[in-house]
Parts: C-alpha cells; sequence; structure tokens
C-alpha cells in the first residue's frame, strides 16, 4: 500500500458515494447513464468473486463489500426506485459494442486460461470503457449538473492515481501487470477531454455544457 | 489476476 494507491481507492469511495448521495438525496437520476452504472455492477462483480476464494486483508474485503453494494444499490435507485426520472431516451449507447468486443478480448488476451481469471481480466477490460454511455449520454444532451461533473471527476482521477501507483510499485518492488497497465491507460485517456472541461469550466464556477 | 500480485488491489 502506498500514497497513491490509498487516495486512489478514497477517491473511487468518493466517487460512489457522491453518486449515490446525488439521486437520494434529489430523488432523481437524471443526467445519469443507467447502463454505465449496470456496467460498472458487472465490473465490481465479476472481479470480486474472489471474496470467495481468499482472504487477503480486512481493508481489501471491506472496501470490495462497500464497491459492490453501492453499485447494486444505484443501479436499483436509477431502474427501479427513481425509475421515473430516468432519462432513458438519451441513455442509447450500445452497450453490447462494448461487452462482446471486451469479453472476447478477455478470452483471448490474460495471464492464465482459468475461469476467475478470465473474470478478473474482463473486468479490468470492461471497467476501462464503462463510462463510455455516461460520457455519450452528456455529449447527446450537451450538459452535466455540477455534482455529476464532480462524480466523474474523482472517477477518473481514481484509475490516473492508480497508475502512479503502478509506476511506484514497479520502482520499489520491481512488479507490474501490464493488462491492468494498459487498460488503466486506456481508461485514463478516456476521461483526459473530461478533465479539461472540469479544469477550465466547473472549477471556475461554470455549468459544463458543451457548445452545440 | 490470480497469481500476480495484484490481488490485493481494488
Amino acid at each position: 500500500m502506498n500514497v497513491f494507491r490509498l487516495t486512489g481507492d478514497l477517491s473511487h469511495l468518493a466517487a460512489i458515494i457522491i453518486l449515490l448521495l446525488k439521486i437520494w438525496k434529489s430523488r432523481s437520476c437524471a443526467g445519469i447513464s443507467g447502463k454505465s452504472q449496470i456496467l460498472f455492477a458487472i465490473v465490481f462483480t465479476t472481479r470480486y468473486l474472489d471474496l470467495l476464494t481468499s482472504f487477503i486483508s480486512l481493508y481489501n474485503t471491506s472496501m470490495k463489500l462497500i464497491y459492490v453494494g453501492c453499485a447494486y444499490a444505484t443501479v436499483y435507485l436509477i431502474y427501479v426506485k427513481f425509475r421515473a426520472t430516468y432519462d432513458g431516451n438519451h441513455d442509447s449507447f450500445r452497450v453490447e459494442f462494448l461487452i462482446v468486443p471486451v469479453g472476447g478480448l478477455a478470452v483471448l488476451i490474460n495471464h492464465s486460461f482459468a475461469p476467475l481469471e478470465i473474470l478478473w481480466t474482463f473486468s479490468i477490460y470492461l471497467e476501462s470503457v464503462a463510462i463510455l454511455p455516461q460520457l455519450f449520454m452528456i455529449s447527446k444532451t450537451g450538459e452535466a449538473e455540477t455534482i455529476t461533473t464532480h462524480y466523474l471527476f474523482c472517477l477518473g482521477l481514481y484509475r490516473a492515481l492508480y497508475l502512479f501507483n503502478w509506476v511506484w510499485r514497479f520502482y520499489f518492488e520491481g512488479f507490474f501487470d501490464m493488462i491492468a497497465i494498459v487498460a488503466g491507460l486506456v481508461q485514463t485517456v478516456l476521461y483526459c477531454d473530461f478533465f479539461y472541461l472540469y479544469v477550465t469550466k466547473v472549477l471556475k464556477g461554470k455549468k459544463l455544457s458543451l457548445p452545440a | 489476476g490470480t497469481d500476480s500480485k495484484l490481488k490485493d488491489e481494488l
């Protein structure tokens, strides 16, 4: 555990909590892509199956349970409790265009051809692109609520901090995992355009709206 | 992954 890893985890946790609270307090999931949230629930489910097979630490187990629990709670709020506020017409990204290639890639490029390992690899690949339906939705509507942009910023920052964590681990532990690193780079790059808008607009007190 | 040291990561 190093400082980048810890702040990355906390940033991830902050993102998840911000989104849950935003939906709960406003009693609305307007502007939130339910599809991205379903993808994140799939990501956590397929990655954390090792909860059933191995114990690493109390920190590890509790964070995994919190992430996966919050992911399903978010999906529940969007598709059941506040379904009436869900903006399905604008959430039109075709997720099969992500899941099918990512599934194929996980079968082809993995560390070992074992069920849990393939599912772990699938979750790493899927996480890297799971935000696309949300970004697509924002580009379609041309705007995002400020609280939604805070959520996206924390979520993007988390994987960027993990990149620094991997540099640290390579330098001090001689350890690296190419699958995680390449997917983490892709994931972070997808947020770059958003990071730019966040810094130039939201942090200056303006609402995030895209030019028509 | 399964036999990588990455398992402690989230």
